[in-house]
């Protein structure tokens, strides 16, 4: 799976994922990247959230909405309200993942309960990383 | 604090450092460079978040080595079912595709019908018959296919074999095997 979030000049979020799901599934099952509000999700008011990992449990915990809500219904921060979704409710739910996010003052989130997440970003005015593993 | 910026990911899992070669670790990064940079460019010229997260997740699409578009993994069948969706944070106007075998860009397809339908989601031969419609191009299941890829199925349907033999033989329980 792969996905981006980003902020752009105007102040404007967006979110998108792609992927090709999951090795040896059935015909028809569809995981949780075309699902809004699960692996994808963008909302001015709060952040832009794309996830990966195991599809079933991003959807049960409906992830990239949790996050948005937990920032707008909580005030949380979105570096907090992404370790909570990550490590909290979806992690008890067995689900193994992470997920990228921004919100409107520039700030962003890469969260992660697996060994490995390629990810990276790249900022106005700061230089461009990118990762795999946790270090 | 940042005026502008982009994050992305190529999939999250089981990324095993001794498994990997220097060289395909720096296949990577480049991969995640190119998206980040297309992605960057088009904010730093004054573009929309809207335009910039389609362009990043394209570069990724284009690649063999992320599962997504080209590098997409094989159903039980043999086949790539790819699915996509994008929104747009200002107007939380969404759009989606599920289940599409031949679009080279699923994302592109997702942002139309965002944009150009009253639906969110467009599934299997729908989507398709939509994506033709617009005048997208259907690539052969050729483009497709990488041998990783395939060689990840043929190994995944040996351990469910085996799976199944235990299971049988009661020494473990349906619970123990997840199936997508």
């Amino acid at each position: 799976t792969v996905g981006a979030v980003a902020l752009d000049q105007s102040g404007n979020l967006a979110a998108a994922t792609s992927t090709g799901g999951m090795t040896n599934s059935r015909h028809g099952r569809i995981g949780d990247s075309p699902l809004v509000g699960a692996g994808t999700y963008a909302n001015n008011q709060t952040c832009a959230v794309s996830a990966t990992g195991h599809g079933e449990f991003i959807i049960r915990a409906v992830l990239g909405h949790d996050l948005s809500a937990l920032m707008q219904y909580c005030g949380m921060s979105l570096r907090d309200a992404a370790e909570k979704v990550i490590f909290g409710r979806f992690k008890e739910l067995g689900g193994t993942g992470g997920l990228v996010a921004i919100d409107r003052q520039g700030n962003i989130a890469l969260p992660f309960n697996t060994p490995g997440m390629y990810r990276g970003h790249y900022l106005q005015a700061q230089k461009l990383e990118t990762a795999i593993y946790r270090e | 604090m940042p005026t502008f910026g982009i994050v992305i990911h190529g999939g999250a899992g089981a990324i095993s450092k001794s498994a990997m070669t220097r060289e395909l670790e720096r296949s990577y990064h480049d991969g995640l460079r190119e998206a980040l940079t297309a992605g960057y460019e088009i904010l730093e010229s004054g573009g929309t978040a809207v335009d910039a997260v389609q362009k990043a997740v394209n570069v990724m699409e284009d690649s063999p080595l992320f599962n997504a578009g080209r590098g997409a993994v094989f159903t039980h069948a043999g086949r790539n079912e790819m699915d996509a969706a994008i929104m747009d944070g200002a107007t939380l106007k969404a759009g989606a595709v599920a289940g599409v075998q031949h679009i080279k860009n699923p994302i592109n397809i997702a942002r139309m019908v965002m944009e150009k339908t009253p639906h969110v989601l467009l599934a299997h031969d729908g989507a398709e018959e939509f994506a033709r419609l617009n005048g997208f191009e259907l690539m052969p299941d050729e483009y497709f296919f990488t041998e990783s890829r395939w060689q990840q199925l043929q190994k995944a349907i040996e351990l469910e074999k085996n799976w199944k033999e235990r299971s049988r033989s009661g020494s473990e329980s349906d619970s123990e095997q997840k199936f997508g």
